[in-house]
């Protein structure tokens, strides 16, 4: 079986904190990719999921979809709910550390 | 545009008049305090040129209102830095005034001379966590200098019209800004 090719799509180059992000490329509510609680941490980081009471788990729950499509809207993704070729780039890119929460967003028309 | 929670902002008489520093002790070696000066300086006076507020450097770390470092992992702020890419750098809300930099990363002042792949613009990040310091918060305009992530080698300085509204509905218009030439600059890119 060939791995997709991903070249095309992700082209930025990304920091060992991040770098094996991809590989949750397309996953959606409902799947359990190992390592998937890394990207809840980051997630939570950024103001997209509440503290936890307890560790994250590996699965992709009701919870961390409303988190994904929190953040594609707050990023101008188009909004699908599920880890996109798109948004798993926006997430690798290197970025401001402060939070992308508590705040109110205003609207600006062009 | 967007702000932090409860719109603060610097409250001070009209035209605000802030001072900022760098550290002595937490700068990088590879690019000269002048360089980094000159591109402070040009970020700060992107922000004053549509608000009514001044910058001005002083050598007083301790009492300026705006503190400039950079830093390396833990430094103490409870938010550290995490090495090459990943988080550049962040800014507090006003009137904190804290201005921090990962130390980690490739600073550029001129992609010209940069060949490193991982190099990051520092005008680019300078502009917007002096956003921050501000009152401005993310936002969701990708063209905005306030959008929250920037691609190594890229330049992204020049403030957009999301910016400019969002900055001037907490400050006010420099008398000087006319909202015309930040549309002639934004269809001359959009044409382009």
């Amino acid at each position: 079986r060939t791995a997709p090719d991903l070249s095309t799509v992700i082209t930025v180059v990304h920091n060992a904190t991040w770098h094996d992000f991809d590989r949750f490329i397309d996953a959606g509510k409902g799947s359990h990719v190992n390592g998937m609680s890394e990207l809840k941490k980051y997630f939570n980081r950024f103001g997209y999921l509440p503290i936890p009471d307890k560790n994250f788990t590996d699965m992709f729950d009701a919870q961390f979809e409303s988190a994904v499509i929190l953040y594609q809207r707050n990023l101008g993704l188009p909004v699908t709910g599920f880890l996109d070729s798109d948004t798993i780039s926006t997430i690798m890119s290197p970025r401001c550390g402060m939070s992308d929460a508590s705040h109110s967003l205003h609207t600006t028309r062009h | 545009f967007a702000y932090f929670n409860g719109k603060p902002r610097w409250l001070r008489a009209s035209p605000l008049k802030l001072t900022y520093a760098f550290s002595l002790y937490n700068m990088i070696d590879y690019l000269s305090l002048s360089e980094i000066r000159a591109v402070f300086r040009r970020s700060f006076s992107r922000w004053e040129s549509v608000i009514p507020v001044s910058f001005t450097e002083t050598r007083d770390y301790q009492s300026a209102d705006i503190r400039i470092g950079f830093y390396l992992g833990d430094h103490g702020d409870g938010q550290p830095f995490d090495g090459v890419l990943g988080v550049l750098a962040h800014a507090f809300s006003p009137e904190n005034g804290r201005l921090h930099l990962d130390a980690a990363e490739t600073w550029a002042v001129d992609f010209q001379s940069v060949k490193s792949k991982v190099a990051v613009d520092l005008e680019s990040v300078a502009t917007h966590e002096i956003g921050h310091i501000l009152g401005l918060a993310h936002t969701s305009v990708k063209e905005a200098i306030m959008y929250p992530s920037l691609s190594p080698r890229t330049k992204k300085s020049d403030l957009k019209l999301d910016d400019v509204r969002g900055i001037q509905a907490l400050y006010g218009s420099n008398p000087n800004f006319k909202f015309s030439s930040l549309m002639e600059s934004e269809n001359s890119l959009n044409k382009a």
